[in-house]
């Protein structure tokens, strides 16, 4: 998985 | 011959990310920062969808799971779920071991009575979510996909009439997820999300095609698979049909 993309990568979620 | 690995999005996306989005479209006031919340989920995923396949062909992979779960009224290809505001007030009163007549059973079994100034008569959802939220994870783990899988196993366990299964599928969904997380369940489940913004809305802003495409075909997969490309016009997806 090591060149798997992340999603965190693509979304930032700010805590609510 | 090992299986390719089956990617997809949804098995990567914390249902966290989703519940955290669908709390920001409702609770911002303006139709145009509710579509903005949307679009930018939308935007990430379909980004991440790219990057996620890039070299693959045919991929059967778009933003149906979590579009299902965003517009569960319209959801054809799993059964009901059988489960209404009551029978969760029962179930929560047994599993947090509430007392039976203790104030949270109470507000639980009696949410339709205005009671409190929050404003959330009525709304079980938001009425649970105030009772669950001292007694659930602070952290989810569940993906997208798992919620679905869960999903899945609620509507057929109701569907085998297996009541015992039914609730034991719901306890394991339910219990992997934080108050926030339940609260949205609660609505997906009841096939209400109260986010203040219309089907149509979230159409428009998926794909300028998708309302029509969905009128003609009822088929939210479909919509979703033939539209993910959003430079994509649905002239072009007939005439690849045909």
């Amino acid at each position: 998985d090591a060149d798997v993309p992340r999603w965190d990568a693509f979304f930032k979620c700010n805590k609510l | 011959a090992a299986q390719p690995s089956k990617k997809t999005v949804a098995s990567r996306v914390p249902f966290a990310d989703l519940c955290s989005t669908l709390e920001r479209i409702q609770t911002c006031k303006s139709r145009p920062e509710k579509t903005k919340h949307f679009k930018d989920f939308l935007d990430s995923w379909r980004k991440f969808h790219d990057a996620l396949h890039q070299k693959e062909k045919d991929v059967t992979d778009s933003f149906y799971p979590a579009m299902r779960l965003i517009l569960p009224q319209l959801e054809r290809e799993r059964m009901a779920y059988g489960i209404k505001e009551t029978m969760l007030a029962k179930l929560y009163i047994e599993l947090l071991n509430l007392p039976k007549d203790g104030k949270d059973a109470a507000k639980l079994l009696n949410y339709r009575m205005p009671a409190g100034s929050r404003g959330d008569t009525g709304d079980f959802a938001m009425i649970a979510y105030f009772v669950l939220k001292p007694r659930s994870p602070k952290q989810g783990r569940l993906t997208i996909e798992q919620v679905n899988e869960h999903l899945d196993a609620i509507a057929n366990n109701n569907a085998a009439k297996n009541k015992g299964l039914l609730k034991k599928s719901l306890l394991q969904l339910i219990t992997q997820s934080t108050a926030l997380e339940q609260k949205w369940l609660i609505r997906m489940i009841i096939k209400d999300l109260k986010l203040g913004v219309s089907q149509q809305t979230i159409f428009s802003v998926f794909h300028p095609d998708a309302a029509e495409l969905h009128n003609v075909t009822t088929d939210l997969e479909k919509v979703c698979r033939q539209l993910h490309d959003p430079s994509v016009s649905l002239s072009d997806v007939s005439i690849m049909l045909f």
